[in-house]
């Protein structure tokens, strides 16, 4: 059964691009075929993969906009069974242009629906901010995970954003589910970082994975070197942590 | 000589809310006035001093959409020479509505200059992505500071914004120019953000303060506590790092 999770927080700076790249590189390393796909015009998760972001080439800019196109012309397969749609700087022009009408936001969903999607997971990259490219996103997926920085002002959206997923789920997409909110740049040792993630486990029982990203140099050095954490320091707690992650993902097949 | 400062880059959680506050902050502890505007709908600026942003009160939206609704209306004073423009959640809409024409994007210029504005710098604080809010703040600044957080991920989108603020120059602000780059989060014992530090300086050599905001616990910590961090842990190397940054700002008067 196909699965398709968007990775979405309107608050920047929270994970969501390294853990798109490290969760779907975890679900590939258990043998399941991954589709990754950039939303964000920065193209991080692009870049992640040493892809040049500067050159002109379809990819989910075409997917969105162009009549028709097939996943198979933008995919790229970047090693093992992981593939990924690239994103480009045009990306931020549908920002400006679209708005987020009904058509404006069903496009993925449209794009990913009309064709054969032969992989096990697809996870949806997506920009910070709550704007066409996120509601994109949130309409074409099955479930929703939420990054959350351990640190106060990363906190204070969280709210906002579930209700985003309940009117989405209440108008567009009615089987969208919330997979989990995940704690990302966690330092063991800072009681800051526990107070924030012990209030988001007290707010949000049953919706808080357990397993928790530490924070981790290696997962800012290895987008450098174009590979995954599992990859780049396999022993690291990080690459450990997203292993598990993939795991208590896998268990709800 | 009033002066108006924008702090940029379209990179999610790289110090921009952190700076606007502890910059702010620095330069009313140096006896200036200082007039603090959050643009971003998820108000951590506004949240940074206490204030529920919940709560229904006139400030940036009002601003930026009333009828000559006046400065002295929307503003909060904070304590000391700092006074602060709230932010709420309603200025996302203007994201979606509003569309990026030259009228959108000169609605806080306009509201600026309408009245008058006793304060010595105006600082902007700017949500992650390059619209129609983040255009306001660059069309109505004098100059830009640009926060980088010493990462791969991070460093890369910095081309695309000084393109973007030579685009608004010559459209839109001929008198634009860029104050700095704004190296954040540095962890001086790690070698990937020395030699995004490297980079950084080689690049843009004329362009980047000598002051660098080291990675500190308490600049997370503050926000809770609605103090900056000057009053939190003023003895902390990240309180020095932005009276040092002050200073900088200041000789340039
Ligand atoms: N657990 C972690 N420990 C240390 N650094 C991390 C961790 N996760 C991500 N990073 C680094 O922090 C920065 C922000 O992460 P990332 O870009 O994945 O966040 P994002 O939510 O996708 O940001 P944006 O909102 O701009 O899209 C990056 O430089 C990344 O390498
Ligand atoms: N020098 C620093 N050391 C440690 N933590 C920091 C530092 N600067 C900021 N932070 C923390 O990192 C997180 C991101 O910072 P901040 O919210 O200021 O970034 P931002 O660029 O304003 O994010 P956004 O793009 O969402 O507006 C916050 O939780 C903040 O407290
Ligand atoms: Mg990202
Ligand atoms: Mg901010």
């Amino acid at each position: 059964m196909a699965r398709t999770l968007v990775i979405a927080n309107q608050k920047g700076g929270v994970g969501k691009t390294t853990t798109v790249l490290n969760l779907g590189a975890a679900l590939a390393e258990q043998g399941r075929n991954v589709l990754l796909i950039d939303l964000d015009p920065q193209a991080g998760l692009t870049a992640s993969f040493g892809i040049d972001t500067h050159v002109n080439r379809p990819g989910s800019y075409s997917f969105l906009t162009g009549d028709g196109v097939s996943l198979g012309r933008v995919l790229i397969h970047v090693g093992g069974t992981l593939a990924v749609v690239p994103a480009s700087l045009d990306l931020a022009s549908m920002e400006a242009r679209l708005g987020t009408s009904r058509e404006a936001v069903t496009r993925l969903r449209q794009a990913l629906t009309r064709g054969l999607n032969p992989f096990d997971y697809t996870l949806i990259d997506t920009p910070p901010g709550l704007g066409v490219l996120t509601a994109n996103g949130l309409v074409a997926a099955d479930e929703v995970i939420v990054p959350v920085q351990c640190q106060y002002l990363a906190m204070r959206g969280v709210r906002t954003l579930l209700e985003t997923v309940r009117h989405v789920r209440a108008t567009l997409n009615p089987g969208l589910k919330l997979a989990g909110l995940l704690g990302t740049m966690y330092r063991p040792e800072s009681l800051h970082a526990n107070e924030v993630l012990d209030e988001i486990r007290a707010v949000f029982p049953q919706d808080t994975f357990r397993t928790v990203i530490p924070d981790s140099e290696a997962l800012a050095e290895a987008p450098v070197a174009a590979v995954s954490i599992l990859e780049y320091a396999p022993g690291d707690p990080a690459a450990q942590a997203y292993r598990a992650l993939a795991q208590e993902i896998i268990i709800h097949e």
